[in-house]
């Protein structure tokens, strides 16, 4: 799940 | 970054500075639900509190600041400024029935049960339904000012380009996020109504009640 918290994205 | 999320922020940033704009020059907020400016406000800032704890890119936080900037900015222009022009008669959406459901799903179903979690799912869940007052608005009084269907377009569009976004990176990147994609759905298809209205009626978009 780690890749869906560091939201890069506006 | 790819050419569709690209463009997806830059149509953001345009409907945005459309409606700045609109409200500034013309002095007036007639016809812009105050209410959808405060939910979206709420989104900008729940969603980009890690502006505070997490550097992604230059582009990423300049952005960042621009949007809240300007959500704040247009909130202050129809409740303080622009007040006497405010159409309150008319923006009579109950947006409590937006946010407390909201609220209650970012606590059911996100990512990771963490604050900073759950108000960016909280953020996500919202946008997708803070059009709703605008359209509502609209649908009341019947008609639209041409500037703001533009704004409308835009706005829809950003969306609609980030699911095509979305998709490119589950096929090159093997990335999805399906909270983000089902609300990113959800908000585009509140949109085609519009969307269809503003393609075919040109001008002026009556959207009928």
């Amino acid at each position: 799940a780690d890749e869906a918290s560091t939201h890069d994205e506006l | 970054m790819n050419i569709f999320r690209l463009a997806g922020d830059l149509s953001h940033l345009a409907a945005i500075i459309i409606l700045l704009l609109k409200i500034w020059k013309t002095r007036s907020c007639a016809g812009i639900s105050g209410k959808s400016q405060i939910l979206f406000a709420l989104v900008f800032t729940t969603r980009y509190l890690d502006l505070l704890t997490s550097f992604i890119s230059l582009y990423n936080t300049c952005m960042k600041i621009i949007y809240i900037g300007c959500a704040y900015a247009t909130v202050h222009l129809i409740y303080m400024k622009f007040k006497a022009t405010y159409d309150g008669n008319h923006d009579t959406f109950r947006i409590e029935f937006l946010i407390v459901p909201v609220g209650g799903l970012s606590f059911l179903v996100n990512h990771d049960f963490s604050p900073l979690e759950i108000l960016w799912t909280f953020s996500i869940y919202l946008e997708s339904v803070a059009i709703l007052p605008q359209l509502f608005l609209i649908s009341k009084t019947g008609e639209a000012e041409t500037i703001t269907t533009h704004y409308l377009f835009c706005l829809g569009v950003y969306r609609a380009l980030y699911l095509f976004n979305w998709i490119w990176r589950f096929y090159f990147e093997g990335f999805f996020d399906m909270i983000a994609i089902v609300a990113g759905v959800v908000q585009t298809i509140l949109y085609c109504d519009f969307f269809y209205l503003y393609v075919t009626k040109g001008e002026k978009v009556a959207i009928p009640s």
